[in-house]
């Protein structure tokens, strides 16, 4: 189903939910959830947005039925936690590569999965000031790193 | 005709609501 370009703000997260759903369903859930709680914002009343809204529901559902005996998604607190160890993870692989100059796309892309795994813990309250600080830098990396190897310059 | 589409869609909207509100077991 085609995104409305109301919720272009949510396509990276979708994108992230579909590129885990077998390697990591937790994280493709938690993506596609927070995706629907900031679609709801974006746009819950124009027909094309609702009707990719009751779409990605009904995905949320059956989600959450075929992973009912998995604690992270009946539990948010534990969902919660798997979602930031996850989110850390990515974060410190890149964080890692760039401080050893090994500047290359899977870095930049953990730099900006890490960030966007950050917007998603903000189903589960508010992010920590250490969590904004985090999402701020790796999506600055992000950008910069990929600026610098596009035009051929060495990141610092 | 505006306010029976503005009802239907606050209707549709609540129910998105309520679903969403079942699916993290907040009803």
């Amino acid at each position: 189903m085609s995104l409305p370009p109301q919720f272009k703000p949510i396509q990276h997260h979708l994108r992230t939910a579909q590129e885990h759903e077998t390697r990591d369903p937790v994280v493709a859930y938690y993506c596609r959830l927070y995706a629907m709680q900031a679609g709801m914002k974006l746009d819950s009343k124009s027909p094309e947005c609702r009707k990719f809204l009751v779409k990605l529901m009904d995905q949320l559902e059956s989600m959450k039925k075929e992973m009912s005996d998995n604690e992270s998604i009946t539990q948010e607190v534990v969902g919660n936690a798997h979602i930031e160890n996850y989110a850390i993870k990515m974060f410190l692989y890149a964080d890692n590569e760039d401080r050893s100059g090994r500047f290359h796309k899977n870095m930049i892309k953990s730099f900006y999965t890490a960030s966007l795994l950050m917007d998603v813990l903000s189903v589960f309250g508010e992010l920590s000031e250490e969590n904004i600080q985090h999402r701020k830098y790796a999506r600055w990396k992000a950008t910069y790193i990929h600026n610098c190897l596009k035009s051929g310059e060495t990141p610092e | 005709t505006g306010s029976v589409g503005t009802t239907v869609a606050s209707a549709e909207q609540d129910e998105l609501s309520q679903r969403l509100a079942k699916l993290r077991d907040q009803l």
